[in-house]
């Protein structure tokens, strides 16, 4: 088992590589991805050795070599289906963003309750009546389930995913969703990263 | 100086402290927050001597008491005001929440280059052509810009910005932007948060 702080960190250095990759670098120093990312050195070490990665001394990882480590850790080859009830700003935000692709996340299906929505398409996927949403999901066994719903709909459509087999639910709505404890709830808030932000520009000495 | 990893979970723990001051609650452990957040229970305890909170063993840290600790350090009572450039979905989802409240943060003015939304409003902020930008950021010092434009724009406005004072962006386009070093950026990347919850759901045994 990987411990949940490098689960974190692991698809952040993915990116970094595939960016060195496609400039056509041969070599990757965790010094280089320690300074990209704001973290300790040693800890990017210790994350690549649970992949059972080895580098060069002076030199550093393969890039080709950690590329193919990360993908078959990230399992991108195997597309990771979801589905995203609530097509508003946000909604289609997210449904449009073509950054998940590189990891294999696939929106497949796209799900609404306001009748001028339905029927229309973002890209490839198409927005359903959200009454169409357990059939589907049941259908297609699609595990991940996206709410960008209004906070008072939120833990409504939780319940529903939830008897539709979902297991896992990425949830933007300003709500705490009660969920039996085999399914995993990721409460997403862009206000808390913005403090983040605004933390490490004012690194508050507190001394 | 607050290491950052503490930086980044004292936001999380605020969010939580809140929950429990409104169902009035009159104290919290730190095993109640390690368990939402699903971390280690001494870090919690670590990241809240940092801000020099006591607890009462057995009992936990007064909610009160740690309430006004973190909303000192995180400087609640200070609005933090931003600039956002770029009103498509992602932009106008991120000018209408609002969760950034909570922890004062101010998205004051809205910005594009389209004709058609010159004017609009989004509750009380109002979109400007991107033109009136640079003496609007100096005249108001704003210093932190928030850029949701497409990935093609994102360096100009990003040397638009840094011209006219900005200090931190927070950047969601898609693209690389070269800053001078006095300059903070961070780079979302709802995409490296999704595969993350992919990793929990699987949380892969690598052994
Ligand atoms: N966590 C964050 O960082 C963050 C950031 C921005 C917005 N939000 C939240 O995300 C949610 C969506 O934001 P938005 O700006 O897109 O809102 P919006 O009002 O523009 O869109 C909501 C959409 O949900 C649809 N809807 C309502 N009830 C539904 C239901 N039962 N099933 C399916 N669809 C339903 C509406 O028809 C609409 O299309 C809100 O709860 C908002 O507070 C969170
Ligand atoms: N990082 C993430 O997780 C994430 C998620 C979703 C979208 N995105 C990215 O965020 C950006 C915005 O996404 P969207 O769905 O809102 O796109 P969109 O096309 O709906 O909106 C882009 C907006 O930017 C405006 N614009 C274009 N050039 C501008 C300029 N020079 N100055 C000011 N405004 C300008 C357009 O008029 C439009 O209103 C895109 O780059 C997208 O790839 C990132």
């Amino acid at each position: 088992k990987i411990p949940l702080p490098s689960l974190k960190r692991l698809p952040k250095y993915y990116s970094i590589v595939c960016e060195y990759y496609k400039e056509g670098k041969e070599y990757i120093k965790s010094s280089e991805i320690s300074k990209k990312l704001d973290i300790d050195e040693t800890q990017v070490r210790k994350d690549i050795a649970l992949l059972n990665c080895a580098g060069k001394p002076k030199v550093g990882f393969n890039i080709n070599e950690l590329k193919r480590y990360l993908e078959e850790f990230l399992d991108i080859n195997n597309m990771k289906d979801s589905f995203l009830i609530g097509t508003g700003n946000l909604g289609l935000a997210i449904a449009k963003y073509n950054g998940f692709e590189k990891y294999g996340l696939n929106i497949t299906a796209l799900f609404d309750t306001d009748p001028h929505k339905i029927g229309l398409k973002v890209g490839e996927k198409e927005i359903f009546h959200v009454s169409k949403f357990p059939d589907l999901a049941q259908r297609m066994r699609v595990k991940i389930i996206i709410l960008a719903v209004p906070r008072e709909e939120a833990q409504k459509m939780a319940d529903i995913a939830v008897k539709a087999g979902a297991k896992a639910i990425w949830n933007f709505a300003p709500a705490n969703i009660d969920v039996p404890k085999d399914v995993l709830v990721i409460n997403q808030d862009l206000a808390t990263d913005f403090m983040v932000l605004w933390l490490q520009l004012h690194n508050k000495d507190l001394s």
